[in-house]
Order: structure tokens, then C-alpha cells, then sequence
């Protein structure tokens, strides 16, 4: 079973038309295994983006370089996944 | 549980759970809920729909997908839910009566379903199908981009490792070819809703080119109808417009090749989270999703009964 141990999901929202792009030009950063789960649109909405944990300060120090904001919408993937399939475990427990 | 009065829809349920939920909702209504199997999924799960008709031969029809994004779990559980509401709703609003005493409406809850079963076992991020892909080490295509229409465009990968590689030509997945071939033989569906989550859309053809739909300017309206009634019960905003006006360009996506095929009211949501959750959104927010989408899907279904084409 594949954990996220360590994944953070980045909201980022682009000042203007060149930070999207710098932002979209991660999703060719095939090194950093980026999953976009909000993708790139226009500048009014914000991206969502699963990083690793191995490739986290490298994305960090990519969007700080660029003066791109950001903020960190999920801290520990792993830990909102555990919550989630305790959750469907207790439902199934009441109804048995 | 027993029956689905008992069905838990408040919380999120594994493949065999919601295929047993089927199962019981066609048993206790056999004159309204019928199962259809269109076809196998490629690891051989059966493609469940359920069709909802009052009689007739070949009425002119709805179609509702749930789940083609298989980590997009809110669908699947809306769909569930959608299920009994149309069941709970039948001879009691009278807005759907008429819709089903003259339409029928097909409900797929589970569109990919070996990505959902992965989801659930190996890979709660799964998004694409589960076939493997020759000469690389990546499986799986995005069965929102493996449709014909603008088939190869730009918006879609050919790279096997993307989240949104189109497969190696149109109609490559089993789970998309047994819709086509449903909708090819059926010949009479006048709507296609296909939901996925998150970002709060409300999205009508075209994601693959600029051209504007012929039918634009209705699809339009109808969009802000159906998003004015979703907001007035929790206030959640969406945004609404064509595919490629919205978010970005995408080829090979269901709603156009749907459209393309003459069904005009083909349109693709895009759920809540309107928070900070995102695919993992928290199961006390399933029923409040599920109804708010409702008063969409039935501005949308009520028009679509409104203006036979």
C-alpha cells in the first residue's frame, strides 16, 4: 500500500501570467513527482499541488526563488489519510 | 445493512459496498430501478448502471457518471446518495415524477472501477485506470482524456506517467469504449452530467478548441440556473462557462465527444471542497455536497424534460 508519509499539498496562488507559468513548468519537473490536484487555470484561482517529502524544499526553494506565494493547505498527507480510513473503519464497526 | 434505509451514506464505502447497495436498491424497487451491465472494466470488474424508467421503450434519457476519476471519492458517495433520492423522490416532487413518468435516467456510480478498488487497497491518490501501458513502467490512462474528440490535441499527455495521458488512441480503455458503445446504441440520451471533484465548476463543451458550442449561449443560462439552485442551500460558489474558457484546454474529454454526439445538455461538475481537503474530504461533508448538487442535476434534468430536441 502506497503511504504519504511526509506529502504536503502546496495551495499556490500566481501574482500574474509569468508566476503560472513558472508554476506550471513544475508539472515537467518529472524529478519532483509533483500531482497537481488543482490545476493551473487563470491567476484568480489557486493550484493545488501534492508534493513528496523528498522533493518538498526543493519545490519550496523553486517558488521562493520566484517570489511565488504559497501556502500549506495539507501538512501531513499520511495523517488526513489515517483519519479518513479510521473513520470508514468505525462506520463499518457500528454497522456490524 | 439490510436495506439501503439503513445504508450508511454518510460515510465512504468500498467498491463491494456500493455494489451491493445496487443490488438491494434494484430488489426492493423492481419496477422502477434496473441494473445494466455495460460492460468489464480491463481487470474484469462488471461496469454496474443503474437505470431508473417507468416504462416505455427507449425514452428519451438522462445519463449521470460518478467516479470516472477514481480518487474523486465524494462523487462516488454523491452518486450513491443520488440513487435514493431519485428512488425516495419518485410519486412524492413532483418535478421528478413528470421527468420519470416521460424520461428515463441512467446513473453510473462507480465509472473506473479498478481505480477505486486501488484506491482503496493500494493508492488513495489514484486517479486513472489501471491498465498497464506496453513499453513502460507506468500504468494506467486518464479516462477524461481518452475520448474522440480532439483526440492527441493539446491538453492531454502522451507521456504514460502523467496524471492525463490520453492512452494510446481513442476508446483504448474498456471503461470508456462501454460508454460509447452504450450511448451509440441507446441513440436517445438528450443529457450527459459526468461529475468529478473538486474546484467547484460547472463545466459545458468545448475543452479542446476555441469554437464556441452552437448551443452556447443556452448551455450558458442553463449553467447559471443550475448553480444559482446549488448555492441557495449552503451558499457554495461556482464557477461556470466552457471547459477551455474555465480552466484550461483538455482533449479528448467526455462532455465534448457527448456533445459532439448530438446530446446537448452535456456538461461536467466539478464538486466542493471548499475548504482546504481536497480529494480528502471529510465524510460528514458527503450529504451536504450530495444535496446541493441535486438542485443542480434537477435544473439541469427539469430543462432537459422542458425542451424535448
Amino acid at each position: 500500500k502506497e503511504t504519504f508519509e511526509g506529502h504536503q499539498v502546496l495551495r499556490i496562488v500566481a501574482k500574474d501570467e509569468v508566476q503560472l507559468s513558472l508554476i506550471k513548468d513544475l508539472e515537467d519537473m518529472i524529478e519532483f513527482e509533483v500531482d497537481f490536484w488543482r490545476g493551473v487555470t487563470d491567476v484568480a484561482s489557486p493550484v493545488d499541488v501534492r508534493v513528496p517529502f523528498h522533493s518538498l524544499q526543493s519545490v519550496k526553494i523553486y517558488l521562493e526563488t520566484q517570489d511565488v506565494e504559497y501556502s500549506i493547505m495539507i501538512e501531513d498527507l499520511q495523517v488526513m489519510l489515517d483519519e479518513e480510513q479510521e473513520a470508514m473503519e468505525s462506520a463499518t464497526r457500528v454497522a456490524e | 445493512p439490510r436495506n439501503t434505509d439503513s445504508f450508511d451514506y454518510s460515510n465512504y464505502h468500498t467498491i463491494n459496498e456500493i455494489y451491493s447497495f445496487q443490488d438491494m436498491l434494484v430488489a426492493e424497487n423492481p419496477n422502477l430501478v434496473s441494473k445494466i451491465v455495460i460492460g468489464q472494466s480491463y481487470e474484469g470488474r462488471p461496469l454496474n448502471v443503474l437505470k431508473f424508467s417507468t416504462g416505455g421503450t427507449n425514452r428519451p434519457a438522462i445519463w449521470i457518471d460518478t467516479g470516472i476519476h477514481s480518487r474523486e471519492w465524494v462523487t462516488q458517495a454523491s452518486g450513491t446518495w443520488f440513487a435514493k433520492k431519485i428512488v425516495l423522490d419518485y410519486g412524492h416532487d413532483p418535478t421528478l415524477t413528470a421527468i420519470l413518468d416521460k424520461m428515463d435516467i441512467f446513473l453510473q456510480i462507480v465509472t473506473n472501477p479498478d481505480g477505486f478498488y486501488y484506491t482503496h487497497n493500494s493508492n488513495r491518490m489514484w486517479r486513472k485506470t489501471r491498465k498497464p501501458n506496453p513499453g513502460s513502467s507506468c500504468m494506467g490512462v486518464d479516462p477524461n482524456r481518452n475520448w474522440d474528440a480532439g483526440f492527441g490535441g493539446s491538453g492531454a499527455s502522451g507521456n504514460p506517467c502523467s496524471e492525463t495521458y490520453r492512452g494510446p488512441r481513442a476508446n483504448s480503455e474498456s471503461e470508456v469504449k462501454s460508454i460509447v458503445d452504450f450511448v451509440n446504441s441507446h441513440r436517445n440520451l438528450k443529457a450527459f452530467l459526468s461529475i468529478h471533484s473538486y474546484s467547484q465548476m460547472l463545466l459545458y463543451p468545448y475543452g479542446y478548441t476555441t469554437t464556441p458550442a452552437k448551443d452556447q449561449a443556452e448551455l450558458h443560462s442553463l449553467a447559471k440556473k443550475a448553480i444559482t439552485d446549488l448555492a441557495s442551500l449552503y451558499g457554495t460558489s461556482y464557477r461556470y462557462g466552457s471547459i477551455i474558457n474555465t480552466i484550461y484546454q483538455a482533449s479528448g474529454s467526455t462532455v465534448d465527444w457527448t456533445y459532439n454526439q448530438g446530446i446537448k445538455y452535456s456538461y461536467t461538475f466539478e464538486l466542493r471542497d471548499t475548504g482546504r481537503y481536497g480529494f480528502i474530504l471529510p465524510a460528514n461533508q458527503i450529504i451536504p455536497t450530495a444535496k446541493e448538487t441535486w438542485l443542480a442535476l434537477m435544473a439541469i434534468m427539469d430543462h432537459t424534460f422542458k425542451n424535448p430536441y
